[in-house]
């Protein structure tokens, strides 16, 4: 695309909007590629071979604050939510952050609050057998609310550091079951009026347009605060990203890149910016 | 909305004899946008739309017909058709007992949950004794999962502890079956990235060993622009027979369904709408090709 000499024409254009597209990137790709024709007519631009540097400033500068450790609340157990659509990575997820947070010697608490879906609870317990951390858990069709009253009083009885509550994979088209995580994060915030610290919201990395609509839609239901890029080893770039920054600029705080305890990763703007650029 | 924009682009028609390129090239800008928010992929879209054009340029403009809703009907129609692909033909049928189907797919596009949707739609509609393969050996309590689906539904379930290789357990699955008079085995396996090279070579070998009669690729239809990289890949390693489209309940356009159908040539003869085992229903082009077109 970016080959010696090459005339910064339509046909330049089209292929760098096609470039921005395949990564997801949707209308804002559109955007940027406007942006650079009228930077062109301005001359701010004079060439292709300028190009790169310039599309690499407009996505770190839209990406800028995006980046952010996990937090810690001051006092007590920090309480972190996990939510998401089914099937992108929640579960897995849990595992990877819980063993990440073991070897930074703090103590860990899981709650397996998904009691709808076909052993959802046996998936997290083997995750929690298998790293050593404490589970609280009721049998599938218990109340969600429920099992997270119980999670935040054992984290509190316990002095965990961390308590990491799972729950089900939904559509934010289904009311029914965003009025259940509404009941789940007052349930929390009643025990512990800070808590929950911390909700993340996983998107799988191969999402989209849609992402943007379960970003805002998940944020009216729970204190989102932070994103996890799950499946970020695939071939998918994430760029619906993007466009969620719009419409919920929370930072990304981890990516997933793989399904083994160890492939959690801190989010790295530029790294990100680069495999898109590539 | 795709039907606002083609009335605003349609004053260029209004009193014209027949569809020209002119007067029609604001409508497929529309067109095109809206087939790229809906995440169909580029190339793809920019194909179907130039199709669409050549068929509709030189139609006479219909008296009766509001030219937006002819030129709109016009892609709806193509849609429908290339979405429509070869369903009629479709599940396989075997020459003789069992039928094997194979799910394949990336991770939690829905394989196992759409194994025990298959295997009751199979038993309702089609009166079939159907036997689930616990193949997915590698995520924690898969065998679990579709355990507890088989309980639910009444439904047989074939599984062995996971130090067992999914190959052998497959084969070993379709013996069992034999002996137990299924005339259906449904074969669950782990979701897997196209670019892993280990496991794309597992699912080659269980096809090699088991030899079904149709390998169904599973696709979340809220998948972005990489649809068309992982289907490609599954698509040149696997004979795959057709598509079951996952998650259709939620608000995603799905416009990577159409980028799919196109890449593999396969035939999409299942949505899943729901959670609940009895949320599959058989692929509807027309309504699908509505929401792609927004
Ligand atoms: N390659 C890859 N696979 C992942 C990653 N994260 C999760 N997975 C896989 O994605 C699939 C779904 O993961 P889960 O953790 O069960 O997803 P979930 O959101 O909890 O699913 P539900 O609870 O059913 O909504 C599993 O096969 C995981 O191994 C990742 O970062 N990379
Ligand atoms: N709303 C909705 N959810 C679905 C549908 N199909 C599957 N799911 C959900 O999606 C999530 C993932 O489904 P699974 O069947 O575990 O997916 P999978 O492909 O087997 O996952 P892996 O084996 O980890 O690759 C679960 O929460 C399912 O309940 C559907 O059509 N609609
Ligand atoms: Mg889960
Ligand atoms: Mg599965």
């Amino acid at each position: 695309l970016f080959s010696f000499g090459r005339k910064l024409d339509e046909t330049f254009l089209e292929e760098l909007e096609e470039v921005l597209y395949n990564s997801d990137l949707g209308p804002v790709g559109t955007r940027i590629v406007e942006d650079l024709k009228e930077s062109y007519r301005k001359r701010e631009v004079k060439e292709v071979a300028e190009v790169p540097a310039f599309l690499r400033r407009r996505l770190l500068h839209r990406l800028a604050g995006s980046e952010a450790p996990l937090v810690s609340a001051p006092q007590g157990p920090t309480v972190v939510l996990i939510v998401g659509v089914n099937g992108s990575g929640k579960t897995t997820s849990i595992a990877k952050l819980a063993a990440h947070l073991k070897k930074q010697g703090k103590s860990v608490l899981l709650g397996a609050g998904d009691t709808f879906r076909a052993a959802a609870v046996e998936q997290l317990t083997r995750w929690a057998e298998r790293l050593g951390i404490p589970i609280v858990k009721q049998p599938t069709g218990a109340d969600p609310a429920a099992v997270a009253f119980d999670a935040v009083a054992a984290a509190v009885a316990r002095k965990v550091d961390y308590l990491l509550l799972d729950t089900a994979g939904r559509l934010h088209t289904q009311k029914n079951l965003m009025a259940e995580l509404e009941k789940v994060v007052r349930v929390v915030k009643k025990q512990l009026p800070d808590a929950p610290h911390e909700t993340l919201l996983v998107l799988d990395a191969t999402t989209g347009q849609n992402a943007i609509r379960q970003a805002s839609e998940f944020a009216q239901s729970a204190p989102v605060t932070g994103l996890i890029l799950a499946k970020m080893d695939g071939t998918a770039k994430g760029g619906a990203f993007f466009g969620i920054r719009e419409v919920l600029p929370v930072p990304v705080k981890f990516l997933g890149v793989g399904e083994g305890v160890e492939d959690l990763e801190p989010f790295a703007v530029e790294g990100y910016v680069d495999a898109i650029l590539t | 909305s795709l039907a606002g924009a083609l009335g605003k682009a349609y004053r260029a028609i209004v009193g014209q004899k027949v569809l020209t390129e002119s007067n029609i090239e604001d409508g497929i800008r529309a067109v095109r946008q809206a087939l790229l928010e809906a995440d169909v992929n580029f190339q793809v879209a920019k194909e179907f739309v130039a199709d669409v054009k050549r068929r509709a340029l030189g139609l006479d403009v219909i008296k009766a017909v509001e030219p937006g809703q002819q030129f709109i009907k016009c892609f709806h129609d193509a849609l429908t058709d290339l979405l429509l692909g070869g369903q009629a033909q479709g599940l396989p049928v075997a020459p003789q007992a069992p039928l094997v189907l194979m799910m394949c797919g990336l991770q939690g596009s829905g394989k196992t949950t759409t194994c025990a949707k298959l295997a009751l739609w199979l038993r309702k509609n089609k009166k079939k004794n159907p036997l689930l393969v616990a193949a997915d050996l590698q995520r924690p309590a898969a065998v679990d999962q579709l355990q507890a689906l088989g309980k639910q539904l009444n439904i047989a379930v074939y599984a062995e502890p996971t130090t067992a290789r999914p190959p052998e357990v497959c084969r070993r699955g379709l013996e069992h079956a034999r002996t137990r008079q299924h005339d259906v085995v449904i074969l669950d396996t782990a979701g897997r990235l196209h670019i892993d090279e280990p496991l794309m070579k597992e699912l080659q070998q269980i096809h090699d060993l088991c030899k079904p009669h149709g390998v169904l690729l599973v696709c979340d239809s809220m998948l972005g622009q990489d649809a068309v990289n992982s289907a490609k890949e599954f698509h040149a390693r696997l004979p795959l027979h057709g598509l079951v489209l996952t998650k259709v309940d939620g608000d995603a356009r799905g416009g990577a369904a159409l980028s799919i159908v196109k890449v593999t040539g396969r035939p999409i003869l299942f949505a899943g709408v729901g959670e609940k085992p009895d949320d599959l229903e058989e692929f509807d082009p027309p309504r699908m090709a509505g929401r792609i077109l927004g």
